[in-house]
């Protein structure tokens, strides 16, 4: 008997998620009660407003940045969630006096570098390791 | 990411700080980041007067730096990549045995060394000295080496220690990059004393050449081309701060 055509399954789309993947100004960053999804937030540390730019030469201040927001499930690939976020999450739903939910926490973290004067008028550069938060996810 | 700035918690009304918080908070990053209390640099900050070339050279690995930093996880520069601090020493005293003085002619010169800070490997130092196309030497070639000197003797010769030898035309003009790492074992025994580098010029055939007419720039230089030494730290683990 004639064998049946195979069907070519369905391509599956399998590019993961861009793990630094952030939410874009188009992308809706609410989770399922309106508030917002674990992400990163603008968090600016001014030299100068700390009024040190009379020893600092550069830079005049940098992005720290910070992460906020909640970790519901389903935790979002946005949310870069680790396994271990996605299965207390759960958790949490079955349990949520006893489980909290996964925090909002760094994934990624980058150096930023200050050059200043010290007080023998030396120029001095250093740099500052974890400094900057390059991307938040669910921990 | 973008986004509203930090917003006070709900319930709880944005509240300018007080003086004295003010200054906890400085102190606090000042803490985080590492840096020292704020100093009192001693004249007006030089970045208020013609750039000289200590801060000028560190702008640019400043630079260099902070693009390492964004590139995060790129190849890192050669030099600035792999240091985490980075300090100029702008040179103290310089003492010249030149012509009229009986041979062989050297130029020296002295650092200050006690701001460096505890418990830093040194993964390199150079000095940086300036040279101008010398009208004396017609195109000869010339050897500048370089020697840190151990201990100075009063009745004989100062003991010297070997650090780098470099050959060039009497004709060239730019910065000299003399490698001093070798010398930075001894500093961080001694930081109170001061490092002392000692420069001779030769010609091809072993004459002792003025370095001065070699075209070596000292202090006398405008403040962009004065010498200085800039040296590479690899931090130890960050600092533990006491839990406040």
């Amino acid at each position: 008997a004639a064998r049946p055509l195979k069907r070519r399954p369905p391509k599956k789309s399998n590019e993961l998620p861009h793990p630094n993947h952030l939410p874009g100004i188009f992308d809706d960053v609410h989770g399922t009660d309106g508030r917002q999804v674990c992400r990163r937030h603008e968090l600016y540390v001014s030299f100068q407003d700390l009024g040190w730019l009379d020893w600092v030469i550069a830079p005049q201040g940098y992005s720290a940045y910070y992460c906020e927001g909640e970790c519901s499930f389903p935790l979002d690939s946005c949310m870069n969630a680790t396994n271990h976020a996605i299965l207390q999450s759960l958790v949490h739903l079955m349990k949520p006096d006893a489980v909290p939910k996964a925090c909002c926490a760094p994934t990624k973290l980058s150096a930023t570098s200050v050059l200043y004067y010290d007080s023998s008028n030396n120029v001095i550069l250093r740099k500052h390791r974890n400094m900057v938060v390059r991307a938040c996810g669910c921990h | 990411g973008g986004g509203p700035g930090p917003r006070p918690p709900a319930g709880c009304p944005a509240r300018r700080l007080g003086p004295r918080e003010r200054r906890d908070m400085q102190r606090e990053i000042l803490a985080v980041l590492g840096l020292p209390g704020r100093p009192r640099p001693r004249a007006p900050p030089a970045a208020a007067r013609l750039p000289a070339s200590a801060p000028l050279f560190m702008l640019g690995l400043y630079r260099a730096m902070a693009r390492d930093d964004h590139e995060d996880g790129g190849p890192p520069a050669r030099r600035p990549g792999r240091a985490d601090l980075v300090m100029s020493f702008v040179n103290v005293v310089e003492r010249d045995r030149t012509l009229g003085h009986q041979e062989p002619h050297w130029k020296e010169f002295h650092f200050d060394l006690t701001q460096i800070p505890e418990g830093e490997a040194v993964t390199a130092a150079e000095f940086q000295i300036y040279k101008l196309a010398s009208t004396h030497l017609l195109n000869r070639t010339l050897h500048v080496s370089t020697f840190e000197v151990v201990r100075e003797q009063s009745n004989r010769e100062s003991d010297l220690f070997f650090l780098d030898l470099q050959t060039l035309r009497a004709g060239d003009e730019g910065w000299l990059v003399l490698d001093v790492t070798a010398a930075s074992g001894r500093w961080l025994l001694g930081r109170n004393k001061d490092l002392g580098l000692r420069l001779y010029v030769e010609t091809e055939d072993g004459r002792s050449v003025d370095p001065g007419l070699a075209g070596l720039l000292g202090r006398r230089a405008p403040r962009s081309k004065q010498p200085f030494l800039v040296t590479f730290f690899r931090a130890s683990p960050g600092p533990v701060r006491a839990p406040r």
